[in-house]
């Protein structure tokens, strides 16, 4: 089964981020730019788009399983999350499944995920 | 006396999956 630990608290409304830049925001101010730009200055990381497909009920109870498909390579890749987990989408910033839950827990501001978002992961660069 | 208080920080690549792509073949 998945862990069922709670989420860091990285992801809690106020939280202090350190961008690549070394610049600090709170987690509810970033914005895409920050992820691309910190991804860009950090080296050995790149940005995948990584788009939605599916989002299942879980077999464990208080799971939702996501899938996306990835990158250039159009990987497919699945992900077993709780539904108060929040992701980064393009252009719009955190989503979750369950974004009241989101709420609850972090007071983190969020969309609601859906099928056909587009999320920012991260990957080691490829060495040429 | 107040104690200073630390502060976390934590890192931008900390709040993002880390979705590796299969290598192709």
């Amino acid at each position: 089964p998945p862990h069922s630990t709670a989420l860091p608290s990285h992801f809690m409304k106020g939280a202090i981020i350190q961008l690549a830049t070394g610049e600090l925001k709170r987690v509810e101010d970033l914005q895409t730019q920050d992820f691309l730009r910190s991804a860009e200055v950090s080296g050995g990381l790149k940005i995948d788009s990584s788009t939605v497909v599916d989002i299942q009920e879980n077999q464990w109870p208080g799971f939702v399983t996501l899938h996306f498909i990835v990158g250039e390579q159009q990987s497919k890749v699945c992900l077993d999350v709780p539904p108060e987990h929040p992701f980064f989408v393009y252009g719009q910033g955190w989503s979750s499944c369950n974004p009241r839950q989101t709420a609850q827990l972090f007071a983190l501001p969020c969309h609601r995920l859906q099928v056909g978002d587009v999320c920012i992961s991260i990957s080691l660069q490829s060495v040429v | 006396n107040v104690e200073p208080r630390s502060v976390a920080v934590f890192p931008w690549h900390s709040l993002v999956p880390f979705l590796a792509p299969s290598q192709p073949d």
